[in-house]
C-alpha cells in the first residue's frame, strides 16, 4: 500500500520530532521519504545528521536541479527533502512548499516505488503553500499534532477548518504530551468534539532532547527505549488506520466553551 | 507626540495580553486605539468585555461600513478594532489585516487626534497581510515579544529578518517571562546579539488568568498590583523610547550556536 501522510500542527508542538521518529520506525520495513514543509527547515536534521540544503537554496544556485541535489539519504535509508522558505518579509512564507512540490513532481520523485511519503507542514496559518499538501492531493491523509494546551488545540481546530475546506481526510489527532493536567482526556474530548479520534499518544521525554543534541532521532540513539516503542506503535497505528473523517471544527464560541468548562 | 507601535511575536507568546494592558495603561493619560491584526481576533476581548465583530465579518454583511461598525469603545475609552482573518484554507491568512488597514485609512480613523496607535500582529510568518503594518508605514516602531524559549526566540529572530527587509525600526525586545532558567539573561543576550535591547520585562502571573477569566485586563481588575505596575512601566518605557535600530538578525547557524552554548 502507498501511504501519503501530512502531519500538521502549531509551530513548536512537536511535528518534526514525531515525523522523523515515525519515519525511522517505518524504515525498519518500508521505503520512506520525509518532506519538510516548514520554513524552519529542520524536519530532517535528526535523520540526516545535520541541516539539509533546502530546495529554495539549491534553486538559487542551480537553475536545473536534479534529484540528487534535493533528495538526500539519511538514517536507515530514509529519503529526506527540505522545502525551505523565502526570506521573511519577501513573498509568501509557503513559497518554498509550492516550489518544492512542483520540483519533486517534475523530477518524478513521487512516481518512485515509495511505500510511505510523510509531509511535515507548518500549521500556524493554513494558506498559501502550507495548504498545498492537502489541496494538490500530494497527501491522502492528515494527522494533527496537539497537546492539551489552549494554543495547540486552537491551532488544531483551525487546521481542521482548513482540512474541511480543502476536502481533506483527517486520520486522527496525535497527542504529544506537554505534561499538563488531564491532558489525554482533554485531547481525547477535543478529538471527539470535531468528529475524529486520538490515533496516538507520545509522552514527554528527556530522550528527545538527548538524541536531538546529537542530531539523531530517539529511534536511532535509544532504539530499545519505551519512547522508541511509542513511536513504533504510532507508526503502526497510522499505517493500519482506515478511519478517516471530514472534521467538524468548532466555531469560536464552541471552542471557548469546550476549553473553559 | 503621536506613537504608532506594532507588537509582533510568536503565536501564544503573550502579545494580546501585553497590548491590551499597555493600552489600558496609556488610557490613563492618552487617546489610544488598539488594532488586532491576528486572525485569532482576541486582542480586544479584555478591553471590550467580549469578542468584537471583526472587520471581515462586518464587511460580509455591510458593503459600506462606517466607523461605528468597526471601531468600538472599551475600558477607559480605549478604542478597539479587530481585523479578523478569512476561513482557514481560503486565501491569505493576512487578508483581514489588509482589508482592515484599508478601511480604517479610508474612514479617516488615522487622521484622528490619536496619541497612541497599537497594532497586535501575528508573527509566526512574516508575509502577506502580516507585513502590512511595517510595510505600509502604519507603524513607526516595532517591539517584539519573546520568552527565553527556543521557539519564541527563533520567531523573534525571524521577525527581525522581516523588520530588516522592510526597513522597519526595532524599538526593542519585550521579555514576557515563562519562568524558565536564566530567562532574562538569555533574552537580554539575544537582544544584544541582534543589535537591540530589552525594553521591558513582564513576570509570569496568575493575575493574567484571573482577569482574563472575567474578560478584563490586569489593569482593570487588579489596578494596584505589582503586575499592573509592570505594564505601566512598560508603557512608559515604550512611550519614552527613542532608541531604534535596524536589527542584525542571526543566520540559522549563529542562532543555533547562540541558543546551545
Ligand atoms: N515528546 C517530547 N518530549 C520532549 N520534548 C519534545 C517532545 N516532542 C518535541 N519535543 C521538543 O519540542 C521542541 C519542538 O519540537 P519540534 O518537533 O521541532 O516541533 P515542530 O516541528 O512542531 O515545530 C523540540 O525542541 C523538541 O526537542
Ligand atoms: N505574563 C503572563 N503571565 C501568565 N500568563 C500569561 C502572561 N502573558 C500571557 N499569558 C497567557 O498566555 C496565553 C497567550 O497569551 P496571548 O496574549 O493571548 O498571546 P498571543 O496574543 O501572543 O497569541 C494567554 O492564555 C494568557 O493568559
Ligand atoms: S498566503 Fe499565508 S503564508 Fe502566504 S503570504 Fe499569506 S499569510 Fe503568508
Ligand atoms: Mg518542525
Ligand atoms: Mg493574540
Amino acid at each position: 500500500k502507498n501511504k501519503k501522510i501530512a502531519i500538521y500542527g502549531k509551530g513548536g508542538i512537536g511535528k518534526s520530532t514525531i515525523v522523523s521518529n515515525i519515519a525511522a520506525a517505518y524504515s525498519e520495513n518500508h521505503k520512506v521519504i520525509v518532506i519538510g514543509c516548514d520554513p524552519k527547515a529542520d524536519t530532517t536534521r535528526t535523520l540526516y545528521g545535520k541541516r539539509l540544503p533546502t530546495v529554495l537554496d539549491v534553486l538559487k544556485d542551480k537553475r536545473q536541479a536534479q534529484i540528487e541535489d534535493v533528495v538526500f539519504e539519511g538514517f536507515n535509508q530514509v529519503m529526506c527533502v527540505e522545502s525551505g522558505g523565502p526570506e521573511p518579509g519577501v513573498g509568501c512564507a509557503g513559497r518554498g512548499v509550492i516550489v518544492s512540490m512542483n520540483l519533486l513532481d517534475k523530477l518524478g520523485v513521487f512516481s518512485d516505488d515509495l511505500d510511505v511519503v510523510i509531509y511535515d507542514v507548518l500549521g500556524d496559518v493554513v494558506c498559501g503553500g502550507f495548504a498545498v499538501p492537502l489541496r494538490e492531493e500530494f497527501a491522502d491523509e492528515v494527522y494533527v499534532v496537539t497537546s492539551g494546551e489552549y494554543m495547540a488545540l486552537y491551532a488544531a481546530n483551525n487546521i481542521s477548518k482548513g482540512i474541511k475546506k480543502l476536502k481533506g481526510n483527517l486520520g486522527g489527532i496525535i497527542c504529544n504530551c506537554k505534561g499538563i493536567e488531564n491532558e489525554e482526556k482533554t485531547v481525547s474530548e477535543f478529538a471527539s468534539a470535531i468528529g475524529s479520534r486520538v490515533v496516538g499518544v507520545i509522552a514527554r521525554s528527556q530522550l528527545v532532547q538527548k538524541s536531538e543534541y546529537d542530531a539523531k532521532t530517539v529511534m536511532e540513539k535509544f532504539p530499545d527505549s519505551k519512547q522508541a516503542d511509542s513511536y513504533r506503535k504510532l507508526a503502526r497505528d497510522i499505517y493500519d488506520n482506515d478511519k478517516f473523517t471530514v472534521p467538524n471544527p468548532m466555531d469560536i464560541d464552541e471552542f471557548e466553551e469546550f476549553f473553559h468548562k
